[in-house]
């Protein structure tokens, strides 16, 4: 009568099928078993709800959960599918899909796009950048005076800019990438193809029957 | 000290927010 459901089920509300996570990513069924064991030490490290909020998404980042992160918190934002201010397991398979190292080049450099796109109009601008690098030199203490940062923004600009109209658009972004391919590096985590050695207890704890699948 | 890139988009890519790896780490 629906009125029961498993273990797992229960305590994760959001966990989905993993072979129907596996049909829609790069992963396995294995590797998003394992994922799932990350998860779950995540989601239970200051809540367990199962679910990632913003709190401990930055312990399990800086092992700090009162650093403040610009980049973090955008993120955060962009794994939050559904705008609920959590993570449930689906979103996080499917937006860590993006950075496995199977993923395709194409989205690995809209996600890229949209990641520095933090205000959403469809374009990387100039102001954007700036207040990305000022965050950044925060962070690292790293110290620039203001006419050096213009001067990085100049250079990039000049470079990525091609139609001259102050703002990097999709079709630059692709063209620039193209020209730095180490601006990407930060879209692969070589993690995501040895989860499955990093986790292995998922095999315990497995709901399917067959996970070499 | 190391030369500080000219690239905007180099330098942003060092912030330790950015760096998912650490989600792996136990």
């Amino acid at each position: 009568m629906g009125c029961f459901q498993s273990v797992a089920t229960k305590q994760f509300p959001g966990r989905e099928d993993p072979v129907a996570l596996a049909s829609q990513t790069a992963c396995s069924v294995s590797e998003v078993e394992a994922l799932f064991e990350l998860f779950k030490s995540i989601s239970s490290s200051v809540i367990d709800d199962g679910l990632i909020s913003k709190e401990e998404f930055q312990l399990a980042l800086f092992k700090n959960r009162k650093k403040e992160n610009l980049f973090s918190n955008r993120i955060f934002d962009l794994f939050d599918v559904k705008g609920k201010g959590v993570i449930d397991f689906g979103d996080f398979v499917r937006s860590l899909n993006v950075f496995h190292p199977n993923a395709s080049q194409e989205d690995k450099i809209n996600f890229s796009f949209t990641l520095y796109d933090m205000d959403g109009t469809g374009y990387i601008e100039r102001q954007e950048v700036k207040q990305m690098l000022i965050a950044l030199l925060c962070e690292s203490d790293m110290k620039l005076a203001d006419e050096a940062i213009e001067t990085i923004l100049d250079k990039t600009f000049l470079e990525a800019d091609i139609n001259r109209d102050g703002k990097i658009d999709r079709s630059e972004w692709l063209n620039f990438v193209g020209k730095n391919p180490s601006l990407l590096k930060i879209m692969t985590l070589p993690y995501l193809r040895d989860i499955t050695t990093t986790f292995p207890s998922f095999v315990f704890n497995s709901e399917v029957d067959d996970i070499a699948t | 000290a190391a030369p500080v890139p000219m690239n905007a988009f180099e330098l942003i890519s060092k912030s330790q927010g950015l760096n998912l790896s650490s989600l792996f780490e136990k």
